[in-house]
């Protein structure tokens, strides 16, 4: 069976058998990449409900419901993100994935971006994609056709195409020097700290049904109201979660603190609620990791990132 | 000054700290 996985920056083909895994899959892809800093990243598809799912990688592909076309669809991106890019990201794939899943998220307004910091970025964006400024090459008119600011900010603020050009060459030129992939780099480092930067929002609600947000994230669990996911009202660090579980709609943060009562809320779709105990489990396990001395494996990767 | 303007954002991605059960008293009265 033909199978299409696009990057952010590639489309590979490959041909699966009906016994092939998701695992299996998902090396063949991260072999051909080069990337070996994998515990990010999962293959995404749009299931037969029109729901995008990401794969099992302990079962056979063919036997997950991917919607039916030729060749089949996925998309390979990261499902988990650092909580320092700074710190953590070791190869030069991994942020230039990075870098460019963010940059796309924030560009179509899935995460909140105000103008100032959105120039910034597009200044860091230039920079990674035609290194340094220089009149000769880079007259007047060289930002108009790219894609740089997020949408809402280009309808917030009324500027032309020129002006929102000058504002970004002023800081482009200020970069001079700086390598392409530092750039990426900058980029990420300034992107993190967005507030909705790596996390995943849910419809949750209270015992009194008041509608709200949860937010699953590299750092814990956050709680949010409906009309403002940037500022979080109650969070809860998984240093201080002991366990987390649900039982049809209603689910139970137990405390590693044992006197203190368990928190509940309620997830009204069944469907999510797995999805978001898996994305709990995989962060919690990320969090520990960090916590503990590098495998050897890291310590290589670290070691040929630094000759 | 515009990169520290934006990473003094990241303080706000922290909740107030709170314990437990006061945690459970605020998410009960949203």
């Amino acid at each position: 069976v033909n199978v299409r996985v696009t990057t952010m920056d590639a489309e590979l083909e490959f041909a699966i058998q009906s016994v092939t895994t998701g695992k299996q899959l998902f090396e063949q892809v991260v072999k051909t990449v080069g990337l070996r800093e994998v515990w990010y990243f999962g293959l995404q598809y749009v299931d037969n409900k029109g729901y995008l799912t990401w794969l099992k990688l302990e079962k056979k592909v063919l036997s997950q419901d991917v919607r039916r076309e030729t060749p089949l669809q996925f998309m390979f991106r990261a499902k988990y993100f650092p909580e320092d890019v700074d710190n953590e990201l070791i190869q030069d794939i991994t942020r230039k994935l990075f870098f460019l899943q963010v940059k796309d998220e924030i560009l179509s307004d899935n995460v909140y971006c105000p103008p100032e910091t959105a120039v910034l970025l597009a200044s860091y964006s230039v920079q990674a994609k035609y290194g340094d400024h220089t009149k000769e090459v880079h007259k007047s008119g060289y930002l108009t056709s790219e894609r740089l600011l997020p949408q809402r900010v280009l309808e917030q603020h009324k500027l032309s195409k020129d002006q929102w050009e000058d504002r970004i060459q002023v800081w482009h030129e200020e970069h001079s020097g700086m390598l392409k992939e530092d750039a990426m780099l900058e980029y990420l480092k300034i992107a993190q700290d967005l507030e909705m930067y790596g996390v995943n929002y849910f419809d949750i609600k209270n015992k009194k049904g008041t509608e709200l947000w949860l937010g699953v994230d590299a750092l814990g669990l956050n709680i949010y109201e409906k009309d403002d996911k940037l500022t979080p009202k109650i969070g809860f660090p998984w240093s201080e979660i002991r366990n987390i579980s649900f039982n049809d709609k209603k689910f139970v943060i137990k405390p590693i603190d044992k006197k203190a009562p368990d928190f509940v809320f309620y997830a009204p779709r069944l469907r999510i609620n797995k999805r978001i105990l898996l994305l709990c489990m995989g962060n919690h396990e990320l969090y520990m990791q960090r916590r503990k001395p590098d495998t050897i494996e890291v310590q290589q990767m670290k070691a040929q990132a630094r000759e | 000054q515009a990169k520290e303007r934006a990473h003094q954002k990241r303080s706000n991605k922290k909740a107030p700290p709170m314990d437990w059960s006061k945690r459970s008293e605020v998410f009960s009265n949203l």
